[in-house]
């Protein structure tokens, strides 16, 4: 049968929740024993974080697409955390093999990274699920029908208040860590990344600006201490 | 899979992104 637009859809969404039904609503064994490793476990603040995320991302989605729809953005919620977890252990294996490292106490208990973690792993979902696409993306309030309605990229940034900066820095290591993700998803997460380099970054109140100017004094302060290098 | 362009060195990975190495 010709693969249409909606079989395609269904198709992906099939392949999504079949690769996250063996990962649960849990951290694994294996994440678990990455975070009792912390010199600081973090392992209660990524629950109290997930709660309040899940919240703060089911009424905005019942928001944007539609009041009796708060419940879809739950369930959206459950297989971005499937996703999140199975993707922060995956990261976390190649980091260990890459440096040597077992001990992970900054990074798991950075809440930037967890919350930028979850935001790329719940615009797959959405992604996944056509509710975030760069083809329909028309601005629609209240809407019931998901497809239509406003929950395109960069809505998840403003969802938990994300800096497009941050969510950048996980988009690579996502893909990286996640081979399974489909063609469509990959190129959909790599428009997001050009996004943000083109356009999001740059706007104001962006943090880049404040890294910039520290770069740059930092190297002025350089040049003055060495002049003689430079010859 | 879809040729993404990976861009991040061996020396580079999340670590290093969040300042955590």
């Amino acid at each position: 049968p010709p693969q249409t637009p909606i079989r395609a859809a269904m198709t992906s969404i099939q392949q999504l929740r079949g690769e996250l039904i063996s990962t649960g609503d849990q951290p694994s064994t294996n994440l678990d024993k990455y975070f009792k490793n912390c010199t600081v476990d973090p392992t209660q603040d990524v629950l109290k974080r997930l709660e309040t995320l899940e919240q703060t991302f089911s009424q905005r989605f019942g928001q944007a697409v539609g009041p009796r729809c708060v419940i879809l953005g739950k369930q959206r919620f459950t297989l971005g955390v499937r996703l999140y977890y199975k993707v922060m252990e995956e990261m976390l294996k190649s980091e260990e093999k890459r440096l040597s490292v077992q001990n992970f106490s900054k990074l798991l208990n950075d809440s930037t990274f967890h919350t930028s973690l979850m935001a790329c792993a719940l615009e797959v979902v959405m992604a996944t699920y056509g509710e975030s696409s760069f083809k329909t993306g028309g601005y629609n309030p209240g809407g019931d029908d998901p497809a239509e309605a406003d929950v395109c990229f960069p809505w998840i940034l403003d969802v938990f208040r994300l800096s497009a900066f941050d969510f950048y820095k996980v988009i690579e290591s996502f893909i990286k860590a996640e081979p399974t993700l489909s063609k469509d998803i990959v190129k959909h997460l790599e428009t997001c990344e050009n996004l943000i380099m083109e356009r999001i970054a740059w706007r104001t109140g962006s943090p880049l600006f404040e890294l910039l100017k520290q770069e740059h004094e930092g190297g002025a302060a350089e040049q003055v201490e060495t002049p003689a290098m430079c010859y | 899979s879809h040729n993404y362009h990976f861009g991040l060195e061996d020396h580079e990975g999340i670590s290093e992104l969040f300042d955590c190495d």
